[in-house]
């Protein structure tokens, strides 16, 4: 028996929202040479019984979601996370003038999902 | 609220230290001078990120494709040495330079897999009076086997010769491969530098010097060496999750 929960509606869904993070907020702008910034992104939503293909979902994920619906206290929804990730390049000064290129992988939040 | 604000800082310059650390350095760097960007590096820099995210995510991140060889980090060393005055030149000696780039920044866990050294000049150039005379201009690079002594500064003795090649032109941009010297520098020997030389050749030394021989290679700018390394901490946890 299901427990009664709000309407999930599309919006609420488990889905990448938008994120800029400027170097200079952090203040990296005096060796961070390019990009100033980038569109990181994040993961935010709800995963609702029943889970669908679009969640990017485990089996796992849809175990803990029918777990869930019975019993809502005990056990949590599954997690909105990052599933998948692209790199960026950054260039860089060091702390001895070089400048350097360096490729780092998992900056970007490509595709969200339930796990 | 003094002590709330000392252990807010602290926390911040903590968590600031444990981003560095995942982004592969161990300080924030604070540059001293803001050099130009090496024009390679920009060409790399844009291409990447032009390139559309499916392409990023199927391409290797630990290789770096403009060289063909396995990386994740590209750095541009200036060159730090000075230029070698004799008393009296060498006949036939146009130039005479100490090359020397610091790769202590190298961390312990990157593996160097290409270095390359770029020679530039501001334009192409014919060395005079004329190349149809068999005379031109030949580079040498030599190993250093020796620190230099301050005040006494040539010649060296015990160098090793790594590269001669002969110019009838000069070109703009000379490269050439150092890797396995620059991983020889990391693994067995001190990095002593190098020693650069160009030198008139197929003709007198009157003609080398009086009638400007040695002129072709007055657009010499600098020396740089590009050095691709690939951090095994990064590089080898994706390739274990891949």
């Amino acid at each position: 028996r299901s427990a009664q929960a709000p309407p999930v509606t599309l919006s609420s869904l488990c889905k990448p929202r938008q994120l800029y993070i400027s170097f200079s907020d952090v203040g990296w702008e005096n060796w961070i040479i390019a990009p100033q910034g980038y569109m990181a992104n994040y993961c935010l939503g709800e995963c609702p019984f029943p889970l669908t293909a679009e969640l990017n979902s485990t089996n796992h994920a849809i175990l803990q979601t029918m777990v869930h619906s019975l019993d809502p206290e005990g056990t949590p929804q599954p997690c909105c996370v990052p599933v998948r990730l692209s790199p960026i390049s950054i260039l860089y000064y060091d702390n001895s003038d070089n400048v350097v290129l360096r490729h780092y992988e998992d900056m970007v939040v490509d595709e969200c999902g339930c796990r | 609220s003094a002590a709330l604000a000392t252990q807010l800082s602290l926390q911040e310059s903590l968590q600031e230290s444990l981003l560095l650390k995942s982004l592969g350095l161990s300080t924030k760097p604070s540059p001293k001078t803001h050099a130009p960007v090496p024009s390679v590096l920009w060409r790399i820099f844009q291409r990447r990120k032009t390139l559309p995210a499916l392409s990023k995510d199927l391409g290797d991140a630990c290789r770096v494709e403009e060289f063909n060889v396995p990386g994740n980090i590209i750095r541009v060393f200036a060159d730090q040495g000075h230029f070698i005055h004799h008393g009296q030149p060498p006949r036939l000696l146009c130039l005479q330079k100490r090359l020397y780039f610091n790769l202590s920044v190298l961390e312990e866990g990157e593996r160097l897999t290409m270095a390359q050294l770029e020679i530039k000049f501001s334009h192409n150039s014919y060395p005079s009076p004329s190349p149809s005379q068999g005379q031109g201009l030949e580079l040498r690079l030599y190993r250093s086997s020796r620190l230099p002594l301050r005040g006494t500064p040539a010649p060296e003795r015990g160098q090793k010769l790594l590269v001669e090649r002969s110019f009838v032109q000069l070109h703009k941009s000379l490269v050439f491969d150092l890797s396995g010297v620059a991983k020889d520098w990391r693994t067995h020997s001190r990095n002593l530098g190098l020693i650069l030389e160009i030198a008139w050749s197929g003709g007198d030394g009157a003609s080398a010097l009086g009638s400007g021989g040695c002129t072709s290679i007055s657009s010499f700018l600098d020396t740089s060496l590009l050095v691709v390394t690939l951090s095994q901490q990064q590089c080898g946890a994706s390739r274990r999750r891949r």
